[in-house]
């Protein structure tokens, strides 16, 4: 909170547009407005009314540089809003920073997002340290509803809850690492990270550090599918291909490459796969294994195109590991293979499964 | 004031647009200092910030809270009386 916990006096709080961007339409910023008003009156008894003149308690505007209140924006990126905490005069207004490029989507600047944020000072919260939270001061995309628990706590404690709240089907919960029975959609390194995508999250495994850190897919990469099929790291071309239907993205680091998605039948399988289950790459032969169904293809790196005799049966070449595979990675030498909440170790010398665990041993559950 | 010596390691520009945020979002007070202060006063409007993001907090501008600073955020200052 602000110090001395300002609030609104009233639960009445009107607001009114006084200027719009330009890159976007009239339509849209007064929906991306009333959209991040709403998400504060879903959780509080607050009311938000819109004025088309006159004094409204919050007076919303885009300016540029100094824009007349000596509290001046700093040209592209950088600072994007403010908004001062409730009370009269300037008490609530909510300034954006026309230096922006504002967006409804992932592609900019979401103007929704910020407006959402800028309304919790507006309405009396302060910076939250939680970095999941709509509060935290620095901008991150995710889509869907934005408050955290945080959030949520925060404004209830000045306001109260919402006496009438909507019917809001909750956020799907995240999954657990050491749910016994989970299973994984994708698997891949990433510079000496290991990298598991499960739904709509992801988990970063660093050697150094004790715990994994989980994300949401959309917030690190805002315009792949939220769910991945299957993944694989070319560290020769410092690379990690996703995959999700019948497209696939390129990553150096955590950057998204320029000219993707590509499709997946450019690599040269048939038009009726659909969808990739696991990918894995073999640094000793320079060869890149693709799952799909009970069949596999291998595909030459170095030539850039698949080898001649493919598909060939999982289970024939694979003994051990059953018929189909979610997920699959090379790692230190040896194959794993994940396949529901199973992962099986193979070893390409042996030509055997060398040990089975629960795929989140992976995790030291 | 003169830049610390033990910073040595930090870029001008990248001392200044720190000294910058932290003025801007941590009240770090504008002007000249006595001796030896401004660098104690940095450092410990340094440390707010690398708590307040969970950062190791070191005091020092280290990458990690360069980069911090470098990201797009909310123009409202994180600790303090609203300036």
């Amino acid at each position: 909170f602000f110090p001395r916990n300002l609030k609104w006096p009233s639960t009445n709080v009107t607001f009114r547009i006084e200027n719009y961007t330009p890159d976007l339409p009239k339509s849209d910023v007064d929906k991306a407005i009333r959209n991040a008003f709403n998400v504060w009156s879903e959780v509080t008894p607050l009311h938000f009314k819109k004025l088309h003149e006159g004094i409204a308690d919050i007076m919303i505007s885009f300016g540029a540089k100094e824009h007349g209140d000596f509290n001046p924006f700093d040209g592209q990126n950088g600072l994007l809003a403010h908004a001062y905490p409730p009370g009269i005069g300037i008490g609530g207004d909510t300034h954006f920073d026309e230096d922006e490029n504002w967006s409804k989507d992932s592609h900019e600047y979401n103007l929704f997002l910020v407006a959402s944020h800028e309304f919790g000072h507006a309405l009396g919260l302060s910076h939250s340290t939680d970095p999941g939270a709509l509060m935290y001061p620095v901008y991150s995309y995710a889509p869907g509803r934005p408050l955290s628990q945080d959030d949520i706590n925060g404004i209830q404690e000045l306001y109260g809850p919402n006496p009438n709240p909507p019917h809001v089907k909750p956020k799907p919960v995240a999954p657990e690492k050491c749910d016994p029975m989970l299973s994984f959609d994708a698997v891949t390194e990433l510079r000496g990270e290991t990298v598991v995508f499960k739904d709509r999250f992801y988990w970063r495994i660093h050697p150094q550090l004790p715990d994994p850190d989980q994300m949401l897919i959309k917030s690190t990469w805002p315009s792949i599918p939220k769910k991945v099929d299957a993944a694989y790291e070319n560290p020769e071309k410092d690379l990690v291909f996703i995959f999700s239907g019948i497209k696939m993205w390129a990553l150096n680091g955590y950057n998204l490459v320029e000219g993707y998605p590509k499709y997946i039948h450019k690599l040269g399988l048939p038009k009726s796969v659909r969808k990739i289950d696991a990918a894995l790459y073999v640094p000793d032969t320079g060869k890149t294994l693709f799952f799909t169904d009970e069949k596999y293809w291998s595909y030459d790196e170095r030539k850039g195109r698949m080898d001649v005799g493919y598909p060939r049966d999982i289970e024939d070449d694979f003994p051990g590991i059953g018929d189909e595979v979610d997920a699959a990675a090379f790692h230190y030498g040896h194959l794993y293979f994940y396949h529901n909440e199973i992962r099986f170790e193979y070893s390409l010398s042996a030509r055997k499964v060398i040990q089975i665990t629960r795929a989140n041993s992976i995790f030291n559950c | 004031a003169p830049l610390p010596t033990e910073e040595s390691g930090i870029e001008t520009k990248d001392w200044l647009s720190a000294e910058k945020y932290l003025r801007r979002f941590y009240n770090l007070p504008l002007g000249l200092q006595g001796a030896g202060k401004a660098s104690d006063t940095m450092r410990q409007k340094v440390r707010e910030m690398q708590a307040f993001f969970r950062l190791k907090v070191t005091g020092n501008l280290d990458s990690n809270t360069l980069e911090v600073m470098s990201m797009p955020r909310c123009g409202v200052p994180d600790v303090g009386e609203y300036n």
